[in-house]
């Protein structure tokens, strides 16, 4: 399910021979042979929101393989193939909405990567929060539907954003929730490119490990 | 490093995991 099959790495270098510049988050996990932890899953999901905030992208993601990281930290979501997606009214355009739920279904299952299926992984109440809302899994208490409402104020001013949160219906709700699980929100955006940053970096540097060892 | 630490349950029939999988 999900596309998580074998993923072929190959070498570590790229199509014209240079270095990888990037990984999909199914190379990620296949190589680690271990879900991601849970500040990967963070940073993922906020890298991956801004640039499809920046891009505004309207295809789902599909499996982990549609993820890429690349070495400087960014996340995006790989070139849509020529007939991915076209079952919809034979167009690829989904709402944000629809785009974000994909994107938190492949984010937990990248936290329950070679789970079995009568286990399940005890996550942070933040981050199961964050994952419920994405997939809009939550539960509504019906008192008060009124979603994120972040639209114009400022990642640094959110600092009771956490309490407010019943629903999410933008790349910037995610964000900002992201940022909320900081000590210091206006540290987000380096503070996440760090740790995307260095899941690629370990990530290489296991593959080349293991290619010298074989 | 690289490690990942957590704890593991038994599925539950209201929890995530199976939400997710009733979307999937």
């Amino acid at each position: 399910a999900g596309g998580e099959g074998p993923a072929e790495p190959g070498t570590a270098s790229g199509a014209a021979g240079g270095p990888r510049d990037a990984l999909s988050l199914r190379e990620i996990l296949c190589l680690y042979n271990q879900p991601i932890n849970e500040e990967q899953a963070w940073a993922v999901c906020f890298q991956c929101c801004g640039s499809l905030r920046a891009a505004a992208a309207r295809r789902r993601v599909r499996s982990a393989a549609d993820i890429r990281v690349w070495r400087d930290g960014a996340v995006t979501l790989a070139p849509a193939a020529a007939d991915d997606d076209a079952g919809k009214l034979g167009c690829s355009h989904y709402t944000e909405t629809e785009i974000i739920e994909s994107l938190g279904i492949i984010i937990y299952k990248a936290l329950d990567y070679g789970l079995k299926e009568n286990e399940e992984r005890e996550l942070s109440p933040p981050l199961e929060q964050l994952i419920d809302l994405m997939a809009n899994t939550a539960e509504a208490d019906g008192s008060n539907d009124e979603g994120y409402e972040a639209a114009d104020e400022g990642l640094e001013d959110e600092g009771d954003a956490k309490r407010k949160v019943s629903a999410i219906r933008s790349y910037r709700d995610v964000m900002k929730l992201c940022a909320a699980h900081l000590p210091a929100e206006s540290e987000a955006p380096k503070h996440y490119q760090a740790v995307c940053r260095a899941l690629f970096a370990e990530t290489m540097e296991l593959h080349t490990f293991l290619t010298k060892i074989k | 490093k690289g490690k990942s630490l957590y704890k593991i349950k038994p599925r539950h029939d209201s929890g995530i995991k199976a939400k997710i999988s009733m979307k999937t």
